[in-house]
């Protein structure tokens, strides 16, 4: 049975896409079979990991909207144990077209039951937003993983985001779980980055993972070649603080 | 009449607020009349600039979803010429709501007829989606300006963007020009910085401004005391940059 995390923040720019791929890949590292779904109509985690979202006989859109089943719209990587659900540009309908279809936050979580027996964890990046997309996440995951920029705007959404996973939990998916906040792009050099981190942990605890990501070049610039960090340079701090996460999100899983 | 600008990029965290805010202070100390209007959910506009947006009479949704005059939604900041309808948290109700209400996209663009005489600039800020809002502030502007990080993920989302573009000015505004593309955070210290904006000036040339907004942390902190970078601290690079970037605009406009 695989443990189904959404990484969600309907702010923007905060690292979801980021945080999607390189744990994705970090656990697949650790022995995981993972399954990554880009639900976000942008497809950066598709082009991330190298895959050309044109290709595709079946895509996540067809599977959301006539049924198809997940299994079809499974593409392998190059990295072992890491397989994905691309993205393809009909997703950005599905946003709209979702509105008027019956049990609508849900239909995600149907179709994850044909699949979630093959992988170990299946990671769902999510849109910069609250809509549809991102309440399908919610509304399937067993856990949100909250990515957070250490900077002013990223902490003042986080008190709403927590309102709003506490409305899925009261409602649609009352076993969702906060999984962790992870602070992102941290820079220790700038009294703005270690202030803000000192207020959310004051205010989150032990929610917050003790990994922190710095800012760190490589995790930019590993994208432009369709390689997660580890597989791009991996000595490098973006990479191992990826590589940590991945041990703390493990031992979670033990307890869980 | 006023020039009606929205500041769009679907793509999260490109520095679409920032622009907002520093654009419309810059062109206020320029002794313009300006109107910002914060269209996304998420207001961090209204906070970027000092507003609580619990204690107004009339919203944005009131506007859009009762009919109420935009006019009776402006607030007055604390910068001389610088007047706000804030967004509040009711808003996000609005994407969805919108979906089913005849002429659905056109609603901003009627609304702002009561109030295009009183200021000579109207900025819009839109959130990091294509949905219903981004759609309405499109419709009703005159011209789009398109702020880009210097990454990779920011740079592969432009075209889909500039298509979305023109298929609002095939349809529902045909005036609808590209008032132009912003380079923000820009980073000289790392290649990619310099590699991307390379890439983004040869395909969209003079479309691109010559200003560039570095990559400053007064821009990042300035947010947290409600205050516009130039109202913060003058002689930041950060505040410079957006003053420059207000006299292309102006010397734009004398063209129009
Ligand atoms: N720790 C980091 N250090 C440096 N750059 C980073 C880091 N994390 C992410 N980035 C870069 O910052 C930008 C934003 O990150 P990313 O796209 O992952 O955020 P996102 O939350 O998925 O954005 P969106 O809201 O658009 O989905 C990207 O260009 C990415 O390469
Ligand atoms: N030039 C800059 N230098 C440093 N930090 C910046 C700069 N521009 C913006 N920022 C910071 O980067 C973050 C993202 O910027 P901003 O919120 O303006 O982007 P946005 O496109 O409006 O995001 P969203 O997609 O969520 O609406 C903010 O924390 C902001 O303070
Ligand atoms: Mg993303
Ligand atoms: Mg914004």
């Amino acid at each position: 049975m695989a443990r189904i995390i959404a990484i969600a923040n309907q702010k923007g720019g905060v690292g979801k896409t980021t945080t999607s791929i390189n744990l994705s890949a970090s656990l697949a590292i650790n022995d995981q079979a993972v399954l990554l779904i880009d639900m976000d109509p942008q497809s950066n985690a598709t082009s991330g990991v190298g895959i050309d979202q044109k290709a595709l006989p079946c895509s996540l859109y067809d599977c959301l909207m006539r049924g198809k089943p997940l299994s079809e719209a499974v593409s392998q990587t190059n990295i072992a144990r890491l397989w994905i659900i691309p993205a393809t540009a009909d997703l950005v309908g599905a946003e709209v077209e979702l509105v008027n279809v019956e049990e609508r936050e849900s239909v995600l979580k149907k179709s994850l039951q044909e699949i979630v027996g093959r992988y170990d964890y299946i990671i769902i990046d999510c849109p910069p937003a609250l809509g549809f997309l991102t309440i399908n996440a919610l509304a399937g995951a067993h856990s949100v993983l909250i990515p957070v920029q250490c900077e002013y705007y990223a902490m003042e959404g986080l008190g709403r985001l927590m309102a709003n996973v506490k409305r899925i939990q009261d409602g649609l998916n009352p076993s969702l779980v906060l999984e962790g906040i992870l602070l992102t792009m941290f820079d220790s050099r700038n009294s703005l980055g270690r202030q803000v981190s000192e207020e959310i942990r004051n205010h989150f605890k032990e929610k917050v993972y003790k990994t922190m990501i710095p800012r760190n070049v490589t995790l930019a610039e590993a994208p432009s070649y369709g390689k997660p960090a580890a597989f791009y340079n991996a000595a490098s701090a973006g990479a191992q603080a990826y590589l940590e996460l991945a041990k703390e999100v493990l031992a979670h899983g033990e307890e869980g």
